[in-house]
């Protein structure tokens, strides 16, 4: 979950 | 997806095609500089390596994609146009790549949060980005009449680091644990080397004259 959230920008 | 960010990327969109309409519209690259335009491609490569294996939204792959297509072309033109290159101020961009490569990399590998190549690259590209344009603030310095293009590529950019900031001031109070000290402090670094220039932006637009930055 955290890694999606750090990497959902661009 | 909040609205700061979705400006943000369009500014940043913007910023490139403003970009490539001037070098392949005016077939010239006067006044920017193919350090940072590389800098940039190195910084998607690194940060994009993940468009396969972590995939967030078709938004996401198609902007990950269209950057990485972008930077290309953009870096290729000004690389091997037969008359592109011509117009490339090679002798007045001389900053060194390595300074800013090296400090990033060495951060990246002091302090990545996870010890995976993904996770150490994409927090290299986040180093990276930070600095990345400073070559391109160091040749407009040397740059006399500067063109309009120039100067609002330079600003759109500015722009969506800005919008950026908004973004994660928006996400920090309305999603749960949403923590990142590490973009944060790095996306507000790199906002500050653009205060500089906004100030020489808006007077020159204010005083409706060309943008000039003093050496």
């Amino acid at each position: 979950e955290l890694y999606r959230q750090q990497h959902d920008e661009l | 997806m909040n609205v700061f960010r979705l400006a943000g990327d369009m500014m940043h969109l913007l910023s490139i095609v403003v970009l490539l309409l001037k070098i392949t519209g005016i077939k010239s690259c006067r006044g920017i500089s193919l350090k940072t335009q590389e800098l940039y491609l190195l910084v998607f490569i690194t940060r994009y390596l993940d468009i396969f294996t972590n995939f967030v939204s078709l938004y996401n792959t198609v902007m990950k994609l269209v950057f990485l297509g972008t930077s290309s072309a953009i870096v290729y033109y000004m690389r091997y146009d037969r008359i592109i290159k011509l117009t490339y101020d090679k002798e007045q961009d001389t900053f060194k790549y390595l300074l800013l490569v090296a400090p990033s990399a060495v951060l990246a590998l002091a302090t990545s949060h996870v010890y995976t190549v993904l996770e150490v690259l994409w927090t290299f590209s986040i180093y990276l980005e930070a600095v990345a344009i400073m070559p391109q603030l160091v040749l407009l310095q040397r740059t006399q009449n500067i063109d309009n293009l120039t100067g609002n590529y330079v600003f759109l950019l500015g722009s969506y680091r800005g919008l950026y900031i908004l973004n994660w001031i928006y996400r920090f109070f309305t999603e749960k644990h949403y923590r990142q000290w590490l973009v944060w402090t790095c996306g507000v670094v790199q906002t500050i080397i653009y205060c500089d220039f906004f100030y020489y932006y808006f007077l020159s637009w204010q005083n409706n004259e060309k943008l000039a930055l003093p050496a």
